[in-house]
């Protein structure tokens, strides 16, 4: 199954990643 | 608390392996020597510890591009994977590096890693941003020209997700015009 991931997740991990 | 644990160890898989390229335009060397491999990822996390420790693009300088290739793709128009492509070309006012530039590139890479094309995400090949005193590109580099139906698909999808109005065309230049053309202006192949 294709591996998929839309906008808000990515930039919204990218919050989440930077906060870690 | 294994699983928070094993949770928070889990990385986020990306359907493809990517391949960071940097491009300094030094006129001693040969244009090949030039361009150098950054460094490749596979998972979300990866993308950003590089995406984040990285340049922007706005601050590279004149004559300089980033190229993001689905591994095993060169970002040239050599690559056998590349040759009988082209590229959705965004090109933009010199006022907007520091406007829209980096907004655009994050965008576009994230259609990329994120494969947001639907059916048609394995036409990709890669994308590039070239930094230029008479104006910046972008450009999202696909496998066939030919394949109308795959290529206007992207294009659609790609102008949405940089929030291009209606009334903003872009452009889709075959490699093989875009190599071959006799003046500064070359042939589009299809519009959205």
């Amino acid at each position: 199954e294709k591996k998929r991931y839309d906008r808000e997740f990515l930039l919204g991990f990218q919050f989440i990643f930077a906060s870690m | 608390q294994q699983l928070a644990l094993a949770q928070s160890l889990v990385k986020y898989p990306l359907q493809n392996r990517w391949a960071l390229w940097f491009f300094k335009n030094e006129k001693n060397r040969l244009w090949q020597a030039n361009l150098r491999l950054v460094t490749k990822f596979s998972t979300v996390e990866d993308f950003w510890a590089l995406y984040d420790h990285i340049k922007p693009a706005s601050k590279l300088s004149c004559g300089c591009d980033y190229s993001l290739f689905k591994d095993g793709i060169e970002p040239m128009w050599e690559d056998s994977q590349n040759m009988r492509g082209g590229r959705w070309l965004i090109t933009l006012a010199k006022q907007q590096r520091h406007t829209k530039l980096d907004c655009f590139w994050l965008d576009t890479l994230l259609c990329l890693i994120g494969e947001m094309f639907d059916d048609y995400s394995n036409e990709v090949c890669g994308a590039v941003i070239n930094i230029r005193a008479k104006g910046d590109k972008i450009a999202i580099w696909t496998r066939e020209a030919e394949h109308q139906e795959a290529v206007t698909h992207i294009g659609r999808v790609y102008k949405e997700h940089l929030g291009l109005s209606q009334e903003v065309t872009i452009g889709y230049q075959a490699h093989a015009d875009t190599a071959t053309k006799s003046s500064s202006l070359t042939k589009t192949k299809f519009v959205v």
